[in-house]
């Protein structure tokens, strides 16, 4: 562990929360993408396998157990209790496209093939471009609501987070994990174009606004 | 086991 990546899942933990807060205190998932929840969750669900068959420690075991438990909210909360207010018209990316894809990667490129690798490859594969339904959402109808672009940044900032971690890691323990990096690249740059409307408008007060 | 050590994050 060291303050990379513990910024790191703080700021995935900080995504999840402000998400959850938004959704319960206005009662609507107004502009959140159902589809990049539901990819989300499947990432978990897949990654979090080994909770049953290897322990890391204890804080593992509890961030993993938190992030399970609040993306089966959130879909709870978009599918069913705040139902009426999902705005499914705009939420119309193909998530087919995305699975399928990460899935025949997984099965060609991992560290081993066995079932629990294939599921954790496939998730790392998957988590890069879960937030694509969203970021199309937020194309679709031009503007993000500011609460929606704070859960944008801070979980953007998560993956940008953990290369940094890795590349601690990789200069202090020269581990490194080449699927995690690359995957995790390709997570961040799709973040940069958000990142850059982030800093140049939504920091100095305006509203997520693309140009027409 | 060489899971473990491979995939200790989150």
């Amino acid at each position: 562990m060291n303050i990379f990546r513990l910024t790191g899942d703080l700021a995935h933990l900080i995504a999840i929360i402000i998400l959850l807060h938004k959704i319960w205190k206005s009662r609507s998932c107004a502009g959140i993408s159902g589809k990049s929840q539901v990819l989300f969750a499947l990432v978990y669900t897949t990654r979090y396998l080994d909770l049953v068959t290897s322990y890391v420690s204890i804080y593992n075991t509890f961030m993993k157990f938190v992030f399970l438990a609040t993306s089966y909210a959130t879909i709870y909360l978009i599918y069913v209790k705040f139902k009426a207010t999902y705005d499914h018209n705009h939420d119309t990316f193909r998530i087919e496209f995305l699975i399928l894809p990460s899935l025949a990667l997984a099965l060609l490129i991992n560290h081993y093939f066995n079932f629990l690798e294939v599921l954790w490859t496939f998730s790392i594969y998957l988590e890069s471009v879960a937030i694509l339904p969203q970021l199309f959402m937020v194309s679709k109808t031009g503007e993000a609501e500011s609460i929606t672009s704070h859960y944008l940044f801070a979980l953007g900032s998560y993956r940008a987070l953990y290369i940094l971690n890795w590349i601690y890691r990789y200069a202090t323990e020269g581990h490194y994990d080449l699927i995690a990096i690359v995957a995790g690249v390709v997570q961040t740059v799709l973040y940069c174009d958000f990142f850059y409307l982030y800093i140049t408008k939504v920091l100095k007060g305006k509203k997520l606004q693309l140009p027409a | 086991d060489v899971r473990d050590e491979l995939h200790d994050e989150l």
